[in-house]
């Protein structure tokens, strides 16, 4: 699965994702990917957020939704991605996915569960250009 | 650290963010919405990781479905398709939701008439890799699968299933161990 967020030069921000889903899935079923809120949410006051891992359990519990909210109450990228994993282990304590934040101004972070590490993506000018950024889990 | 513009996509498909960032151009000013669809449309192509695009993660049947969404950040409008059948463009797709329906999700078949009826091509999404996948999964009693509470037991057989009727009987089959990895995810 993709997910993916891009912000212009004045704040319009833009998300989306793509999949084929999981392998040897029942016929007919969907992950989080289309479902906004979980694979990708985007909210031009606050930033946005893209999940990735086991869509059915994501589909439930809503981790891009919950760390673009914990952006809008105050949170780092990095510490609201923290907190929409820490919810799905509450209730999935086996979960294996991970959570990319950006706040509008740039601002952005990650968290993983359950792999050993964790690479993410990201294109600026600081960055001159695209930079791979791996995490531990 | 702030900097604006921007891309960040999670995994490392550098081409993607590569896509989109030069979509939106040294100074920012090409659209977002382009810059999504084109980033997460070249991962569609290059099938990234086998997690995106045709030609993998096949289904029971072997089948490829594909799921895609986007989302309009000012104005929370979302386009979005699920488990949709031979269609390679899935996010494309999903913008044409976005752009030219009121909706949010379309799935499956109705999506792919959908689809056609904006100028898709109707494709086979199978490549011999998937087939392959397919093969061996079926070899090794399908397994790991996503069953539970049925008969014949998920955990050493394959289907067909019927759920299990007694209470006592039912037993939840599912390990607790994520089945989800680098190269299976959502």
């Amino acid at each position: 699965t993709i997910g993916m967020i891009a912000i212009d030069g004045i704040g319009r921000i833009a998300g989306g994702t793509s999949t084929n889903g999981a392998i040897n899935k029942i016929p007919g079923r969907v992950g989080d990917s289309p479902i906004p809120g979980s694979g990708c949410y985007v909210d031009a006051k606050v930033g946005g957020a893209a999940a990735t891992g086991d869509g059915d359990v994501m589909m439930r519990l809503l981790p891009a939704l919950v760390a673009v909210n914990s952006m809008r109450a105050g949170m780092t990228p990095t510490f609201a991605a923290q907190q929409s994993l820490e919810r799905i282990l509450e209730y999935y304590p086996d979960f294996s996915g991970a959570v990319v934040a950006v706040a509008i101004d740039g601002r952005y972070g990650a968290a993983c569960r359950g792999f050993s590490s964790f690479s993410y993506s990201v294109a600026n000018d600081k960055l001159g250009g695209v930079k791979v950024i791996e995490i531990k889990c | 650290d702030t900097s604006l513009p921007m891309v960040i996509n999670t995994w490392a498909f550098t081409n993607a963010t590569e896509k989109a960032w030069e979509v939106l151009g040294e100074a920012g000013t090409g659209s977002v919405l382009d810059a999504v669809e084109q980033g997460c449309s070249l991962c569609e192509r290059e099938q990234c990781d086998g997690t995106v695009g045709y030609g993998g993660r096949p289904d029971e049947n072997g089948e490829t479905t594909l799921d895609a969404m986007i989302m309009d950040g000012a104005t929370h409008d979302v386009g979005a398709v699920g488990a949709l059948r031979g269609i390679k463009d899935a996010i494309s797709v999903a913008r044409r939701v976005l752009e030219n329906t009121e909706h949010t999700l379309l799935v499956g078949s109705q999506a792919t008439q959908f689809a056609i009826s904006m100028g898709f091509k109707a494709e086979n999404l199978t490549t011999e890799s998937s087939i392959e996948k397919h093969q061996s999964w079926k070899e090794n009693d399908c397994q790991p699968n996503y069953w539970k509470n049925v008969t014949p037991d998920p955990s050493t057989s394959c289907g067909p299933y019927e759920p299990v009727q007694s209470e006592l009987k039912k037993r939840k089959s599912r390990s607790s161990e994520s089945r989800f990895d680098k190269l299976n995810h959502d």
